[in-house]
């Protein structure tokens, strides 16, 4: 249940950062963002890299889903 | 190989933009 919880919350949070729906999010999205969220360039880079797991410049909702559960601490 | 072990100070970041993100939703 709680996993579940969490796969909705990942998927809701995702979509606002994947505008064009595109099933990815990019470092362009991220750097898009930074100008509603209270992160600095370097900040949500940060933030991507250590979220796209394989490191091949797409984060997938699965990788998103795995960091906000990390978060989560689960 | 310390970057595993929690407390990196990425972990921070992150914690502000999963907060941030949540509340941009619940925001508006």
């Amino acid at each position: 249940e709680m996993k579940a919880m969490i796969v909705d919350k990942s998927r809701e949070l995702f979509l606002i950062c994947d505008t064009e729906n595109k099933g990815f999010i990019t470092k362009r999205d991220m750097q898009r963002l930074g100008s509603e969220l209270p992160l600095s360039p370097e900040q949500l880079e940060a933030v991507f890299d250590s979220l796209d797991d394989d490191g091949n410049g797409f984060l997938t909702l699965e990788e998103f889903t795995d960091g906000f559960g990390g978060y989560l601490g689960l | 190989d310390p970057s595993k072990a929690g407390g990196t100070p990425n972990e921070g970041v992150l914690a502000n933009f999963f907060n941030s993100l949540l509340s941009k939703k619940t925001g508006t």
